[in-house]
């Protein structure tokens, strides 16, 4: 953030589009400009509300050279852009260098990208010295299949105005300015606390993420700090609420299953084509939500769980069972509807409500039962 | 022909010297461009360019800080040296 952390007092803001750049349509100006402003909003309380006259809290206008704010601009590349932090008259003012080629595309100068970029400064934010964040202050061309934020401009934007009130919100494809949604906020989930249950528990290039609603949590297993972060700031094309995850590490990817559906990412961005039905992974029409999934590397195999019984996908022969089987049978000792299952070194570790039971696949038994939350530094 | 590195060097400096007035709130002191003292002025920014871009802080102009010094960026000033 700025020095004295200057942000605006209200969370409605207003913008006004003073003039258009003729490398665009001024339909694509309007667009491009109102995606990068959802973007803010996706991951905090506040929303932006258009206005065609008067002054509005954050002016945008298009400009060569000298444009009476003694930071002249300077012909194409260098600078091409600059916003003033929050404040009364040029305060939260973005103005673009048109001597830019201006684009909607990833050639020349992506416009929605450089907006972004500036309306972080107008609300609040300072340049970031992380080259993947958003803040970083060189351009680079960008990835559209990516969510632009980095977990540094989020924490940065979140610490001046708080996090959404909304659990799912895609700024890449709303471009409507939502209604505020309801102000009461869940209450957070006590990690240590003795009833704390997961929706769905995987490995994650070496580390452990734990899901619950639209959090998760981020361990790794030899180091005591725990992460914890909203699945919007990640993916945010994600529900929340994921049922089940699990992780093929040979192939970096990982799958998230909500309902009848699932999602393939790797690290934060969900592959291109998803999310697909589950049914193309070969379940019956009767399956419409799976409630824990594991990836045995030992055996190559997939397990998907179920109410009592489980499904196991063999990935060599790229062939799922006909039906399944009943849990009990192939780990005694785990009995009934679980809720997450991931595997650790060369045990399974299932979760059942408040408990953890420690799975040897060696010895056919379970050897530990655990508190959920063993994983964490209670 | 063989290039004329002297030039090269003069237009490298001045491209710093210009970047590093715009965004890290350099002023010149009127010394020559080409004392490079461990700690001048100019070396002295131009570590702190390094460090706050994620660069090897040599307070050199290596390649790999021209090649980002030429890249389109934000106007902003990367120092809070502003009002």
């Amino acid at each position: 953030t700025f020095a004295g952390e200057p942000k605006w007092a209200k969370q409605v803001l207003t913008y006004r589009i003073l003039n258009y750049t003729p490398d665009l349509h001024p339909a694509d100006v309007d667009a491009a400009i109102k995606k990068a402003f959802n973007v803010w909003s996706s991951v905090t309380p506040l929303k932006f509300v258009k206005k065609d006259r008067d002054h509005a809290d954050i002016m945008i206008s298009f400009a060569v050279k000298g444009h009476n704010d003694f930071i002249p601009f300077d012909g194409p590349g260098g600078s091409i852009a600059h916003a003033y932090a929050p404040g009364k008259g040029f305060g939260g003012d973005a103005h673009f260098d048109e001597d830019e080629t201006w684009t909607k595309s990833t050639e020349g100068t992506n416009l929605f990208y450089v907006a972004l970029h500036e309306f972080g400064h107008s609300l609040g934010l300072f340049h970031s010295k992380d080259p993947e964040a958003l803040m970083y202050p060189v351009y680079r061309k960008f990835d559209p299949s990516v969510f632009p934020l980095h977990q540094d401009d989020t924490n940065g934007i979140q610490h001046l105005y708080g996090r959404s009130p909304n659990t799912y919100n895609d700024p890449r494809e709303s471009a409507e300015i939502k209604e505020p949604a309801e102000p009461k906020e869940p209450a957070l989930p006590d990690i240590c606390s003795p009833d704390l249950t997961f929706d769905a528990v995987t490995t994650f290039r070496g580390e452990i993420m734990f899901f619950k609603d639209k959090h998760f949590w981020r361990k790794h297993p030899s180091v005591r700090a725990v992460d914890f972060n909203l699945i919007s700031a990640f993916w945010p094309r994600l529900p929340s609420g994921v049922d089940a995850a699990y992780e093929v590490p040979e192939k970096d990817e990982t799958v998230l299953f909500k309902g009848n559906e699932f999602w393939v990412v790797r690290g934060d961005t969900i592959l291109p084509g998803y999310p697909q039905k589950i049914y193309v992974l070969g379940f019956s029409k009767d399956v419409t939500k799976i409630d824990a999934a594991f990836y045995n590397r030992n055996k190559g195999k997939i397990y998907y769980f179920i109410a009592d019984k489980f499904w196991s996908y063999n990935k060599r022969s790229q062939s799922m069972d006909r039906k399944p089987r009943q849990i009990r049978d192939a780990f005694p000792g785990i009995n009934g509807k679980i809720d997450a299952v991931f595997q650790h070194k060369n045990f399974f570790y299932f979760f059942h409500g408040r408990k953890q039971l420690e799975f040897d696949p060696g010895k056919k038994r379970v050897t530990r039962v655990l508190k959920t939350n063993f994983w964490f530094p209670c | 022909f063989p290039v004329d590195m002297r030039e090269k060097k003069e237009e490298d400096v001045q491209l710093i010297q210009k970047y590093l007035e715009n965004y890290y709130n350099f002023k010149k002191d009127g010394e020559s461009s080409f004392v490079w003292k461990n700690n001048s002025p100019i070396t002295k920014k131009i570590k702190e360019m390094q460090e706050f871009l994620g660069l090897e802080v040599t307070g050199k102009l290596d390649s790999n800080t021209l090649d980002l010094i030429q890249k389109p960026r934000c106007g902003f000033p990367d120092v809070a040296g502003f009002s």
